[in-house]
């Protein structure tokens, strides 16, 4: 029987809002040692995803980005507790995306997928 | 019969060299929609990696991050053709990482095995 993505996940993510500036954002990916951070509303609410490839960006036009929302991804490729762990890998891989925030009935985040998850299921032989 | 590291790997891996600044890095890594470039020196050899994560560094001390080798790790975990995924992906869980350079016999960069090429390995139901 294929795992669901509950057995594997991350069971927290790191969550910053929109209007936070990109330095807040690389303070939060630094001391949490992780990549992806999933942006958030004032009500909770998935309104993006900033990771340090985003971040990167304001290393190139440290003038032109100033807050998290001027580099985010706004269309957030999710996944939930009880998918099948090979679809949420083929989300992966389809969008050449290392991520996918797990959300609930509720769209609230509850946990992160990575890419790194998967591959533990290779390394213990499945 | 266990997949080998060639079999999933991308035969491709963007380098640099230590004595780029920051910047050249950040525009390689954006350009290449990759969060890896390997760091070699003139002949060469591989001398480090550098990740979108460490590039993040540089927004948030941009007066003391200048180069690539100001931010680099030095002790790369790296994996060759042969050597079986379930091993590689223990690698990545082990050290945290998200992709392992991949190395010939005379240590040369041939390639890069992400956690995502992993997850393939899911998503096709293996
Ligand atoms: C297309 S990937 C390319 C780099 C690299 N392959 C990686 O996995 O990060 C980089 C972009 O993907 C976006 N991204 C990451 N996870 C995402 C997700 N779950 N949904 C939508 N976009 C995502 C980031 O915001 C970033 O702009
Ligand atoms: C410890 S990870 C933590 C963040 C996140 N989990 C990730 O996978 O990038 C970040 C650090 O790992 C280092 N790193 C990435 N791949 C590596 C490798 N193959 N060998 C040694 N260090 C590596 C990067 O240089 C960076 O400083």
């Amino acid at each position: 029987k294929t795992p669901r993505v509950r057995e594997i996940m991350d069971r927290t993510a790191v969550s910053i809002t929109g209007d936070q500036p990109v330095t807040a954002a690389a303070a939060k990916l630094l001391r949490g040692e992780t990549n992806h951070l999933v942006v958030v509303d004032a009500n909770g609410a998935v309104t993006g995803i900033v990771t340090t490839f985003d971040i990167s960006k304001a290393v190139l036009r440290p003038e032109k980005v100033r807050s998290v929302a001027d580099v985010m991804t706004r269309r957030v490729v999710s996944t939930t507790p009880d998918e099948p762990v090979d679809i949420a890998a083929q989300k992966l891989e389809r969008n050449n995306i290392s991520a996918l925030p797990v959300l609930d009935g509720e769209r609230r985040v509850i946990g992160m997928l990575t890419g790194t998850n998967l591959s533990r299921l290779i390394g213990r032989g499945r």
